[in-house]
């Protein structure tokens, strides 16, 4: 029975895809089935792994909609041991195109469901809003949410509106949903910012935030542009050796080790 | 008569913000009467110039639904020589408020209209969407559009997407809409990919991108959890003459100097 985390944080750039993709390698790495959905129509969790999103026919915005199965949507990549249901720009219709549809906001879990199976864990990675693609991914994510929060001071200004709306969602569709954990990304220590950044943090998600830290590396921003995981472009970095920790750290506490 | 700019990018965490608030810093320091115009939910304008978001209660929310008219929603702060019409949570809201709205696309360009002779520049900073909210962004972009770019891989990839809505928006509702300028920023010299994104950018739009390149600089992460902009923050880092840059660049295009 898979795992099903969603990556989310309506603040932009704080590394929601990067955590996907690169939690997601190392969870393969360990021998787990993974796959990773990509519900922003940026498509950056989709070229993040070498896919162009303009050749993409069948990926979430079909599946969303109706016009295909999951199933044969998925694309699979053996030497990452990673899986994904690549998205594309067409899923910006979704937003207009599932606005009369019935119960539009369970789309993306009905259509998770019939994989759990499938897969050890599946993680989805949300665009930087609050509209009705990121609470598809809300409302399918059975195990929790994972929250991404950048060590920068506005980063930490949105927390409150997030925690707003999930408990928004929480009392009116979905009473289930909970934070499974918060990463702390783009650690930077030489600034006391950052210091600071991880105190407040931890006293507004008590018990609740990773010990892994995600440090600022900029190898992490190079990957992408080579289509590949840290795991395959720099894998003795400190940016992997972190991603490493935080599959490990997850990993136990699911008493999956 | 004002030159009024919108900020633009889908992407998120690219530095719309951080560009709106010390670009129109900049600006003051030359004088110029400024305005931002915080169209995020998240409101990081507003609290990089040091207001709670919590406190406002006339914002861009109730002007864009009517309920406050725009003058008296503005606050000025004399020593940094710059105004701002304040945003809040509550502008979440105004999604599905004006979706129903006569002419909802061009709420913010009517609301603003009356205050060109007042202002020199008048700066609006969108969300990273492409909803309501940016539409109502680029429809009052009377100049043109400002689009940042971090230079880094995923925000190069972005930029397809953003000008065709560009086009878009140009044959369906505006066909006055045109790419101002491309800011690059978080420019970090140690690494070719900043290089070879520089190169791409100025492919993809040749002639319009800005000589002016914002550098990667902590000192910008930090101002905004004091409330200033970089001119009473850092005003001698390498952030602020570089967006000192910026600004003169632009006065000497708008003919102002
Ligand atoms: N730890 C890190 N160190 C340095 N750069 C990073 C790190 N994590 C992510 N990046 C880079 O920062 C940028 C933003 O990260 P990413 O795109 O993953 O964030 P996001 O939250 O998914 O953004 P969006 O809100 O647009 O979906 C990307 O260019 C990425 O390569
Ligand atoms: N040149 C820079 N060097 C270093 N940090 C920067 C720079 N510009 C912006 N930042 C920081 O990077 C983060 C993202 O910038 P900012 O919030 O301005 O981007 P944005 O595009 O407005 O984000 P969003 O898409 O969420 O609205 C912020 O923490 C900001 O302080
Ligand atoms: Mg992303
Ligand atoms: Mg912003």
């Amino acid at each position: 029975m898979a795992k099903i985390y969603t990556l989310v944080n309506q603040k932009g750039g704080v590394g929601k895809t990067t955590s996907a993709i690169n939690l997601g390698a190392f969870l393969g790495h360990y021998d787990q089935r993974v796959l990773i959905v990509d519900v922003d129509p940026q498509a950056n969790a989709t070229s993040s792994l070498g896919i162009d999103k303009l050749t993409v026919k069948k990926g979430t915005y079909e599946v969303l909609i109706g016009l295909t199965p999951i199933g044969p949507s998925i694309l699979h990549n053996p030497r990452l041991k990673i899986s994904i249901l690549p998205s594309s720009p067409a899923l910006a219709g979704a937003e207009v195109e599932l606005m009369d549809v019935q119960k539009r906001d369970f789309r993306l879990r009905e259509m998770i469901e019939p994989l759990v199976d499938r897969y050890d864990y599946i993680l989805i990675d949300c665009p930087p809003s609050l509209s009705i693609l990121t609470i598809n991914g809300l409302l399918a994510a059975k195990d929790g949410v994972l929250i991404p929060v950048q060590c920068e001071y506005l980063a930490l200004e949105g927390l409150g509106q997030l925690t707003d709306t999930l408990q928004r969602i929480k009392r009116s569709l979905y009473p289930d949903l909970n934070v499974r954990g918060v990463l702390l990304t783009m650690y930077d220590g030489r600034t006391k910012l950052a210091m600071d950044v991880v105190q407040e943090v931890h006293k507004f998600f008590p018990d609740r935030v990773f010990q892994t830290i995600i440090p600022r590396s900029i190898r992490l921003a190079e990957a992408p542009s080579y289509g590949l995981p840290i795991t395959v472009y720099a894998p003795t970095s400190s940016a992997a050796r972190a991603y490493d920790a935080l599959a490990r750290e997850i990993l136990h506490q699911d008493g999956k080790t």
